[in-house]
């Protein structure tokens, strides 16, 4: 597809400023693009830091923002995901368009009490998200 | 995971919810499955409590004794050296475990704290119930944790040659032989007031939790004398050691698909490391670095 705009860039006459950002808008990614954003909570805001020790706070964080349509390079989305986004906007409005979802996650450490009083140390996989993607 | 079909425009009638399970409404879990809700009791409390989206406060709900302070200053001393400040595990090598239980034994069985002073024979029994194990959590060690308080801070360092001896209490079975266990060692107090010790019982408990025992009784003997013979320290004025009942500290494997089980990651960053070389994609930083756990395929 480089060398097709290449192409087009030579071909196309010289244009005002104004043809060529619309020209350009085909590539453009959304202003609220899909990203990770920060979030962070304390187990005493959910009443939980009688039974949880440790940590006493934690960042899930969580991932949001439009997907663009060219969604492949960008977000190591599948290709289903690129279907699904043509589905969207030629066949079946219904169908969702893809979503911002996490792709990868940190475990966390947790120490908690027990009801019969022991305590465990237990590590928990998938408790923090690191990566957005669009699927 | 259900599925529903979608071909073409017109929709399929959805998902019909369980019509005799009124209650469901109210409680999210009566709406899953038999099996499913079986598997919900094996789920560890935290995840309990998330898929109840807390619509109960699981804690206050649940009675709850509160655990031993020295227990507790114990566990919280290795959550510091296993994991990171923001609570993300350490990739420590050979650290096997995902999961660490201190059980402190149950207190019908009436001991208190007992002095320990030149040469006592501290003898206890010791009822620790395994109740909260779950069966996809496999022992790889299992410790008696004993905590030695002196009365007063030690001047100056001090040696115990101790002796340990453990004895299954378990009557109902005549046919095996009661499991014992027995080991001798030696203690240095530095100068400090309190001592952690742990002795490895894993021998003794293995054959004990690999008949799935839901309580594990225990007689054990612990006799110190003071003083190292070889250097024949004279000690002017004894010092008094508390011993309390040892706690048991089991560390474990957890099988389950919410563990994080560390040799996974492993293999994982492997995959993830080609991916990028393929892909190299803007957002995948092709040196695959991802803060602490950059561990190239190599080093692991």
């Amino acid at each position: 597809s480089r060398q097709r705009r290449n192409e087009n860039l030579k071909a196309a006459p010289a244009t005002s400023p104004y043809n060529l950002s619309e020209y350009f808008k085909q590539f453009v990614f959304p202003q609220n693009e899909c990203e990770l954003h920060n979030f962070r909570l304390s187990f005493s805001q959910l009443k939980w830091d009688k039974w949880i020790i440790a940590p006493q706070r934690y960042s899930p964080q969580y991932c949001q923002g439009d997907c663009p349509r060219a969604v492949g390079h960008r977000y190591g989305s599948p290709v289903h995901t690129m279907v699904q986004n043509l589905i969207y906007e030629k066949l079946d409005p219904s169908v969702p368009k893809p979503s911002c979802v996490p792709a990868e996650y940190s475990p966390l450490s947790v120490l908690t009490i027990e009801p019969d009083g022991s305590i465990v140390y237990k590590e928990y996989e998938d408790m923090i998200a690191t990566k957005c993607t669009c699927r | 995971p259900h599925s529903r079909d979608r071909g073409g425009s017109d929709k399929a009638s959805g998902f019909l919810a369980a019509p005799e399970d009124t209650a469901s409404e109210l409680n999210p879990v009566l709406q899953l499955p038999k099996g499913a809700r079986r598997g919900y009791a094996l789920l560890p409390p935290l995840l309990k409590v998330l898929s109840d989206q807390g619509s109960r406060s699981w804690d206050s709900q649940v009675p709850r004794l509160q655990p031993d302070s020295r227990a507790l200053r114990y566990m919280k001393r290795l959550y510091k050296m296993s994991a990171t400040k923001e609570g993300i595990p350490k990739a420590h090598k050979g650290h096997l475990y995902n999961t660490v239980r201190l059980l402190t034994p149950c207190s019908e069985c009436g001991h208190g704290h007992s002095d320990l002073v030149k040469g006592d024979v501290h003898s206890v029994d010791l009822l620790f119930n395994l109740d909260r194990v779950t069966a996809l959590e496999h022992l790889l060690k299992s410790v008696l944790l004993y905590s030695f308080d002196t009365s007063v801070p030690i001047s100056s360092s001090m040696t115990f040659i101790c002796h340990l001896s453990i004895k299954e209490h378990d009557f109902s079975s005549q046919v095996c032989p009661s499991i014992s266990h027995s080991l001798a060692f030696s203690l240095h107090f530095e100068v400090s007031k309190r001592k952690w010790v742990e002795i490895d019982v894993t021998s003794f408990l293995q054959p004990l939790i690999a008949t799935n025992r839901r309580n594990i009784h225990m007689a054990v003997n612990f006799t110190c004398l003071m003083g190292d013979p070889q250097q024949s320290t004279k000690l002017e004025n004894p010092v008094n050691v508390t011993l309390v009942p040892p706690s048991l500290l089991l560390y474990l494997n957890d099988t389950s698909e919410q563990a994080y089980h560390r040799w996974n990651s492993l293999g994982h960053r492997r995959k993830s490391l080609v991916r990028a070389r393929q892909r190299n994609g803007p957002l995948e930083d092709p040196t695959g670095d991802k803060g602490k756990r950059n561990a190239q395929g190599k080093r692991a």
